[in-house]
């Protein structure tokens, strides 16, 4: 890990007062390596680094560590501040007039559907009524996935097999959503593509007609450099409200954390920690930050 | 860099930047470039025009070093093993992978090696019925490595020419997953007296660094010896294809680019460098 590539830094450095360019190049380096190894996009490695140093530039050192060891808690600081801060609680508060409604989007496989059920069950333990729209039209069998979820999970699914128009099959699943008192609508959406046109429009379509109160990017935690073009498209087009980090019980390092974070500003709400529906968690900035930094 | 009148250091940013925004890895890039640097300094490489080219060859050239795939028919039926982490395209892929043997004359059966994810085994179904091709299931839950068996039994007295078995999507991080990943391919070998003749792993070109992990982790355990690289309609270039070829020795076979059942081609290793400079 970090500490121990650096460890021959922090010996050699040992006793200086204060932290300079000189005195921690080595680790500005090590940390840069780190960033990019772990799929951090190459301009928020960039900005990040340029800020931490930075704001690191001048300080005092404490009495036993080196100037190279402090650099390193400044840089983990900050990756926690910058990730929403080691006190920050995601939290869905609902609307005070039901229905509360949700919203999914993102790119192929990143882990929509399945969080959408995850998210459904999220809110029935608590003795919510909830209901899934299955407004994938494209995927063969995406509206029997959610059907089997919600089935499994004893949540209703709105679908309309014959239909082939995702902004009516949600506008009407709303409508049934209101008929039948429902808490919360959670509206799976079909994965697509941000510089596919059609279907970009189609999702602001389905945003407009439903007005969510919550959007949802679901994004994959293994993504590489490319988080930020779609992230930034999908945030440009449908002013998301957060991110849900799928796999993470993978070994990817998850600097699309990061990326995507640097590139809307928008929270990271929930991580999804499996396959099964009950494999859902708040996001933790700080085993973030620890789990890129690596 | 296009346009540059030397080799400085902002060029070599430049390139840099470009390399592992490719997600070709911050080492691989590091290596890359200082191949470029070394040719400039030599001599061989005369002037920084002339960089781009040069990197078009350096990166071709990667990408060509790994022994081309052959496709042994010796054997029948020729059976195709699918594996690969969750969401990557792996029942997309057998979908493309079936028109095209289809399509080249072959009779095709598909297995639902997928018994785990809600509508895994409808999906494939879906796909079977669009192109008129059997697909092999048994009820959800079962064991994979018994619808593998009883597929592969099926083809034998069917005479198949090629059978495609989709697995469930799997994270190498899971032992047990892994181990039934082993196990589906033991069978898959007993059933036919021979081993499985491609064993692919379908990689998301929009994946960083972790896809080499994948890759290695997949080969050590049922010795994947092709990739399929899906997504690159998108805007991911996909230059972890560079570390898979050079470190695992792995060929890249085809790549997705779509939806449809057409969005499949042979991975040529000129066009996807091009592709990356566009
Ligand atoms: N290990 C793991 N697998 C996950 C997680 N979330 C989703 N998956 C799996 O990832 C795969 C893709 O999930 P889906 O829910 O179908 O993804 P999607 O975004 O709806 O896909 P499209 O609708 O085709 O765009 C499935 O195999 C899921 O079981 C997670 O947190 N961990
Ligand atoms: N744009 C694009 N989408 C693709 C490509 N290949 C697959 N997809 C999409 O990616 C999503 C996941 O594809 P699947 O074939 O279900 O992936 P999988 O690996 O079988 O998923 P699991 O079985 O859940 O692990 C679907 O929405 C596919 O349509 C591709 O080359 N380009
Ligand atoms: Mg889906
Ligand atoms: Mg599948």
């Amino acid at each position: 890990d970090l500490n121990e590539k650096l460890s021959g830094v922090f010996k050699r450095l040992k006793g200086e007062t204060r932290i300079s360019e000189a005195n921690i190049a080595d680790a500005v380096k090590q940390v840069r390596m780190a960033l990019l190894e772990a799929d951090v996009n190459y301009k928020v490695v960039k900005s990040f680094i340029a800020g931490v140093q930075e704001a690191a530039l001048g300080e005092s050192v404490i009495k036993s560590v080196s100037p190279a060891q402090q650099f390193i808690k400044i840089v983990h600081d900050n990756l926690v501040d910058i990730l929403g801060g080691k006190d920050y609680t995601p939290s869905l508060p609902l609307k005070p007039i039901p229905p509360t409604i949700i919203m999914l989007s993102g790119l192929q496989g990143s882990g929509k559907t399945t969080s959408a059920g995850k998210l459904g069950r999220y809110f029935s333990k608590d003795g919510k009524n909830v209901l899934l729209i299955a407004a994938d039209i494209y995927r063969p069998a995406a509206i029997d996935q959610l059907e089997v979820l919600g089935k499994n999970l004893n949540i209703d699914v709105y679908s309309d097999k014959k239909c082939k128009d995702a902004v009516k099959i949600a506008r009407d699943g709303l409508e049934y959503a209101k008929k039948a008192a429902k808490d919360i609508v959670i509206v799976d959406t079909a994965g697509r593509l941000h510089i596919d046109e059609e279907l970009m429009k189609e999702v602001e379509n389905v945003k407009k007609t439903i007005s969510p109160d919550y959007t949802f990017f679901v994004a994959d935690a293994m993504t590489g450099q490319d988080a930020v073009n779609a992230a930034t498209e999908f945030n440009n087009r449908l002013e998301i409200t957060g991110v849900i980090l799928t796999k993470t019980d993978g070994d990817a390092r998850g600097g699309a954390a990061l990326s995507i974070r640097y590139a809307t500003g928008k929270p990271l709400m929930f991580i999804g920690t499996g396959e099964k529906t009950e494999e859902f968690e708040l996001f933790h900035p700080d085993r973030m930050a620890s789990r890129i930094l690596g | 860099f296009l346009g540059k009148k030397t080799i400085d250091d902002e060029l070599l940013e430049n390139l840099e930047e470009f390399l592992i925004t490719a997600d070709i890895g911050p080492q691989a890039a590091d290596m890359i470039i200082e191949k470029i640097r070394t040719e400039y300094t030599r001599g061989t490489l005369k002037d920084a025009e002339r960089i781009t080219d040069a990197l078009k060859q350096t990166l071709t050239e990667i990408l060509s070093d790994v022994e081309e795939f052959n496709e042994d028919m010796t054997n029948k039926p020729y059976v195709i093993l699918v594996s690969g982490v969750n969401g990557a395209g792996k029942t997309t892929s057998i979908a493309k992978l079936a028109n095209m043997y289809k399509n080249a004359g072959k009779s095709v059966m598909l297995i639902a090696g997928d018994t785990f994810r809600a509508a895994a085994a409808d999906q494939l179904a879906e796909w079977g019925r669009r192109l008129d091709i059997p697909v092999i299931r048994k009820e959800d839950g079962s064991d994979p490595a018994a619808v593998i068996h009883d597929g592969l039994t099926s083809a034998k007295s069917k005479n198949i020419d090629v059978v495609i078995a989709d697995t469930a999507g799997r994270l190498h991080t899971k032992h047990n997953l892994m181990q039934e990943l082993v196990k589906i391919n033991k069978v898959a070998e007993k059933v036919l007296t021979y081993p499985v003749q491609e064993s692919i792993i379908v990689l998301d070109a929009t994946s960083g660094q972790n896809a080499l992990t994948q890759a290695k982790m997949f080969k050590d355990a049922i010795n994947v010896n092709g990739v399929i690289l899906t997504k690159l309609d998108g805007t991911a270039k996909g230059g972890i294809a560079l570390r898979i070829v050079n470190e695992l020795h792995l060929p890249i076979r085809y790549i997705g680019f779509g939806e449809s059942m057409e969005d499949l081609r042979p991975f040529n290793a000129e066009n996807f460098v091009e592709a990356m400079f566009n």
